[in-house]
Parts: C-alpha cells; sequence; structure tokens
C-alpha cells in the first residue's frame, strides 16, 4: 500500500491526524489524545484493479466478473481502504460516567483499488 | 482544467477546504461510532484523583487471577462491548438504625437500545477499623433503595460480604443481575445504600472531601443488544 506523498497520483494512503485539543474535544474524550483517522485518495487505472489485498471481498468478486465478461469498460475502478483497524477510546458520556470502548474499523491502514 | 476526484468526479478541493471537511467528516465518524447524537456537554468534571484511580481499578480488574473480564471478552468478539465507569452522586442516608452510605448512579438509555449487562461491580473503599480490639471482619451489605422513596423504609438486601477491616482496603461487590434488571426497568437513576457497620460508625462512608481517590464507582462491562439477540431471548 503506498502512502501519499507529492509526486504520488495513484490510489495511496493520506495520513491525517487529529489531536482533540485542537477541535476542543479533548474535556470529553480522556484518551487516545487524537485521532489517526487517515483516507485514501488517487488515480486507479485499469492494470491497478483488484489490487492490492481487496480480492476477498465481495466488491472485488464483482468487479472480476465484469471483466471475465467483457463489460468492464463502463466501471471505472475507485480507491478505497482495504485495511482498517479499531480505536481505543475512554470519554465521558452524556452523564458523565466514563465509557472505554474499541471503535471497530476506525484507522485506516492500507488502500488499494476495487 | 481543474482536477477532479477520480473517486466521485466531484471537483477537487483545496488544501483548507479539504482539512475542514475532512475534521468535520472524522468528527461525524466518531460521533456515529459511538452512538451520540452530539458531543457531550461537559460541566461537572470527575476529579482527577478519583478518575486515576477508577482506571487503575478498572485495568488491574482485567487481569485479575479468575479471568472472568478476559472470558467475557472472548466470548463476545462479534458484538461490541464496551465498559463503563460511573461515580456516584453521594448521600449520606439512614438505614434505619444504622447510618449508611448513599450512592446514586446515573443511567440513561437512548430509546430503542437495549443493553445487556455482561459483568458489573460496585467498588467501595473501606476504611481501616478504629478499634484495635475488635475482630478484623465485619459484615458489609449493599440495599436496592426504590427510587424516589425515602431511603431505609423500602430497600431490599441485594448482597451481603465479610470484610477485613484491619487495614483500609478496595472491595468489590458484583451487582450484574441488579444493574440488568435497572436497566431494563428504564429508569434513570439507580440508588445503593451500603453499610459497615462497625459500633454505630460506617467504615464505608468517605472521611474525607468529596474529591478524595476513595470516591465510589462503578464498573460495567456491557453491549448493545441487536434485534436478533432480542428475538431469540423472546424465543427461549
Amino acid at each position: 500500500s503506498l502512502r501519499c506523498g507529492d509526486d504520488v497520483t495513484v490510489c495511496c494512503k493520506r495520513e491525517f491526524y487529529i489531536k482533540f485539543k485542537d477541535i476542543q474535544w479533548h474535556d470529553w474524550i480522556i484518551a487516545p489524545e487524537g485521532y489517526h483517522m487517515n483516507y485514501c485518495m488517487g488515480q486507479c487505472p485499469q492494470h491497478l484493479s483488484g489490487s492490492p489485498g481487496i480480492a476477498s471481498s465481495f466488491h472485488a468478486t464483482i468487479f472480476s466478473q465484469l471483466k471475465v465478461n467483457g463489460i468492464n469498460t463502463a466501471v471505472s475502478s475507485c480507491c478505497v481502504p482495504t485495511e482498517r483497524r479499531p480505536l481505543s477510546m475512554v470519554y465521558f458520556n452524556s452523564q458523565h460516567n466514563i465509557v472505554k470502548t474499541d471503535v471497530p474499523d476506525m484507522i485506516v491502514e492500507s488502500c488499494g483499488c476495487t | 482544467g481543474s482536477p477532479r476526484c477520480a473517486s466521485c468526479g466531484f471537483p477537487a478541493l483545496t488544501k483548507d477546504a479539504e482539512e475542514k471537511l475532512m475534521i468535520e467528516v472524522a468528527k461525524q465518524q466518531l460521533l456515529d461510532k459511538l452512538h451520540l447524537k452530539e458531543r457531550p456537554n461537559i460541566t461537572q468534571a470527575v476529579p482527577r484523583a478519583a478518575l486515576l484511580t477508577a482506571l487503575r481499578k478498572l485495568h488491574s480488574g482485567r487481569v485479575r487471577p479468575n479471568r472472568t473480564l478476559e472470558q467475557e471478552n472472548n466470548l463476545s468478539k462479534k458484538d461490541q462491548s464496551y465498559e463503563i465507569v460511573s461515580f456516584a452522586d453521594i448521600h449520606e442516608g439512614d438505614g434505619g438504625a444504622q447510618a449508611s452510605l448513599g450512592l446514586a448512579f446515573r443511567f440513561l438509555q437512548e430509546s430503542g437500545q437495549s443493553i445487556q449487562v455482561l459483568q458489573s461491580s460496585l467498588w467501595i473503599y473501606a476504611r481501616s477499623s478504629e478499634n484495635p480490639h475488635r475482630a478484623p471482619h465485619l459484615t458489609a451489605q449493599v440495599f436496592l433503595s426504590a427510587d424516589g422513596g425515602a431511603s431505609g423504609l423500602n430497600r431490599t438486601l441485594v448482597m451481603e460480604k465479610m470484610l477485613e477491616v484491619h487495614k483500609g482496603n478496595w472491595h468489590t461487590f458484583p451487582i450484574t443481575r441488579t444493574l440488568q434488571a435497572f436497566l431494563d426497568s428504564n429508569q434513570h437513576q439507580l440508588r445503593l445504600e451500603v453499610t459497615c457497620d462497625e459500633d454505630g460508625k460506617n467504615l464505608c462512608s468517605l472521611d474525607g472531601p468529596a474529591d478524595s481517590p476513595y470516591q465510589p464507582f462503578l464498573v460495567a462491562q456491557v453491549r448493545l443488544r441487536d434485534n436478533h439477540s432480542k428475538h431469540l431471548v423472546r424465543k427461549r
């Protein structure tokens, strides 16, 4: 999975971090101090379709079928997250109780073309 | 001439606009995943000492010898379970002849949500006995008070436990069923009373200011029930 840089135009992972103090959310989120959200961007030319690491997904199967049947010319490939990991959070809820939870699929780890 | 987004076809944004948009997306994603309509408005912060104590106890609870919490986690890999630490609003109750420590915990379930309690414990600090000639044990009792009812007049014994009081220590009282019954009843305030009576003195009541690290709290591991599991429960 590529990391986005100034000269990368193909599908890549853009690092994106929000510090909770900067958005005044640190009063109710105890931990962590920020959120590494990250996101995917960039071009997905035809030769990159279905790579990397998305072969097992439902969408990849559909796209493969479309390619096999020669009807892929009308469909463009998209740059999407192929791997995510959870974010552990400790925060105050509306009743001032402290909640600790692992929120699934919050942090984009890698990107690929559908 | 202007570059366009490869995935959605919209015109590309300027760097500032993109950053603002991403911050809004991140905020919305966090609120959605935490099942919150808006950011909680924190008007009354929990004292730092009490917060640190609770978090330390919560962490130590995960690795205690009976491994209960870890086992529950393994059982519920598919479901998103979470832990709640709730500090009590404290009032000195009047449990009949002997003084009791009155605790009120606030929980509010959003309408349509149903919460399953996997495990829950009340954490109480008992001071050391002031009488060196007494037996080093005393009986602690936890009562459930009727919401809005006069304390001591309408209460049910939830559990009783022998405590060692030769030195001050934290003690846990499992209240999983009590908390589940409370949440199922859609009430807003769980009221408990604790007595650790030694010659008319309650060793479980707070000695110092309310911001002491010995503030009682409740820990619960819960998960949202989905409609499917609700159906299974009804069927059974």
